[in-house]
């Protein structure tokens, strides 16, 4: 059991390594355990440091920075253990254009393994569906669903 | 295996019955604020067993049921389905498809179903172990919780690592 | 100094009440002294109805609406005791291109009183601004002032 | 009275001297993820005399000079200058113009200064008392903090309405 983990541990340590790469364009990142001796109960950290700056407490990164960082920590769990599916409620909120652009790239590699339910703001997110799903509320207070149509995407 | 389709049906704001089907890929879902699109995504976490109200963002459980607006009268009964498809048995059951139902009523009774019949949280729960598909999966990722994962102190985290692990 | 909160308190909701409303285009809300025998001691309680919507505690609110309702006290903070100047850092991140245009609306009601330094990635906020600065970093790691050429904007 | 320009040199990200001049209505800042908008927002928190570093993001507040990036070596001082026009007498000193810095050396060592004279932070906050301005100001919402007023208690949720009153 004590394996098991360190097992996965090193993996998923070993994709966000790249995967940080990836959505940054460079830098470097590392998850590290707190307490390598008490492998079963020891907290982890993480260590980013965003392309050309000094690495610093991931605390003084900025709100794009920390979402593309939790992105890639979260892509590196989903590559190691992959999932049927995955859900993502408005996670580039906080990302401009250049790296919402990135997220997108990264979704696209990763629909051959699973599908994604996606929900957004983002015209440049909805460009990337395969199919696009409207919620409205026709009706006071009432969901309804309805086609979108938009650029691109595939409408239902 | 993979996602079919989930249907809502008086569950929070969908109080008429609204399906969504999913295919490979990626699926958007996109709309104004406040008009339901998260409330598909409690949908999810809801039928497969979540727990908490607060993680559904209600105070009770009975909040989950459409409780009426301006031109329609409050639901006695939320219910919602999920339907996978298990032609290559990753999940271990001779199904091809197999649909998971949880309904909520106003009394406060509830219920589970597997393929229509039945069945306890825990024979759920069951079914879907290892699969990466259930409530505290690291693939639910809820609006304004992206960053929790660099928030959380290094203890908290560990909880995601060890669901993966 | 009972009085005075007293006195600063129903201020305050009688803007919210009316602010509120004009966010949203209707609905009702309320602020409530959680207890009012203990006036200087109280928690305060927010109540928020959208128009069509029935009345439900407000963690069920939407990502969006929470952060109008914020809005609206806010500005009903600023309005009952005005302050030279107000930043607000991507205050609009969650709002669709309806509301962000109510709250545009609301600031542009508050200029004559206070100068408003808002940073957005939203163009809809962009386009109401009496000047815009860009920062950027054309030196990895570095900070600089760049000017913004934007539709109706002028640039700075 | 109204704020006239804000400054910025060696803080954070600023590296090199940046000047950001303020005139009625409203100014919009743009740009980028991580190019420093909200170390501006940083800046205005800092130089009004904000105590926790943590507040600005930072473990200590020596996060808060310029350390260094691929293209060049850290700072030794960050400093912030914020200059208010005071004509209309609203800030209780004689002074048409009003200018505020602080001041942080690598070595620990720190200073405020009030039109170029050294000052104490205590003279600062009894100048802007009662005036909206200050670090505490329900007028600085930060980055992912609009939603706090609805999230936190009903106890905490008071300060600011106590503020206000
Ligand atoms: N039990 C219920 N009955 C009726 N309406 C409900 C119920 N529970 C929640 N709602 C309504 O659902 C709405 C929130 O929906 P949801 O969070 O899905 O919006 P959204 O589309 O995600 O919006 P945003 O873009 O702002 O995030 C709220 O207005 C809330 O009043
Ligand atoms: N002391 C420092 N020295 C050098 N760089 C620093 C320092 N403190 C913070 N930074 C850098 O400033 C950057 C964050 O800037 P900021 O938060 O202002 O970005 P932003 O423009 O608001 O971006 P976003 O749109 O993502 O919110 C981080 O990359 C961080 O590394
Ligand atoms: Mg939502
Ligand atoms: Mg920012």
């Amino acid at each position: 059991s004590r394996d098991r983990f360190k097992i996965a541990f090193e993996q998923i340590r070993d994709h966000f390594r790249s995967m940080f790469r990836k959505l940054f364009g460079g830098g470097r990142a590392d998850i590290v355990l707190e307490n390598p001796d008490e492998i079963l109960e020891s907290g982890i950290e993480i260590v980013a440091q965003p392309p050309g700056k000094e690495l610093q407490v991931i605390s003084l990164m900025s709100g794009g920075e920390k979402s593309l960082t939790a992105i890639a920590l979260l892509m590196s769990i989903f590559q190691s253990k992959p999932a049927p599916f995955a859900i993502m409620d408005e996670v580039d909120a906080a990302l401009d254009e250049a790296n919402n652009d990135r997220f997108n790239r990264i979704i696209r590699e990763f629909v051959t393994q699973s599908q994604f339910i996606v929900i957004t703001h983002s015209k440049w997110t909805m460009n990337i569906a395969d199919r696009l799903y409207g919620v409205t509320m026709q009706e006071p207070g009432v969901s309804t669903r309805v086609s979108v149509k938009l650029g691109g995407a595939n409408v239902a | 295996m993979f996602l079919k389709r989930i249907t809502i049906a008086g569950f929070k704001s969908f109080c008429d019955r609204v399906d969504f089907e999913f295919g490979p890929g990626v699926t958007g879902i996109v709309g104004p604020n406040g008009c339901g699109k998260s409330n598909v995504v409690d949908a999810f976490k809801w039928v497969l067993g979540e727990q908490s109200a607060r993680s559904l963002r209600g105070r009770q459980m009975i909040d989950m049921i459409f409780n009426g607006s301006s031109s329609r009268r409050a639901s006695s009964i939320a219910q919602v389905d999920i339907v996978f498809d298990n032609q290559d048995r990753s999940l271990p059951t001779d199904f091809e498809e197999v649909t998971v139902s949880r309904k909520l009523y106003r009394s406060g009774e509830s219920e589970y179903l597997l393929n229509q019949q039945a069945a306890r949280l825990k024979d759920i729960r069951e079914l879907f172990m290892d699969t990466g598909v259930g409530v505290d999966s690291y693939s639910v990722i809820e609006q304004g919780r992206v960053d929790g994962l660099l928030q959380s102190n290094p203890v908290e985290r560990r909880i995601i690592f060890d669901e993966a692990a």
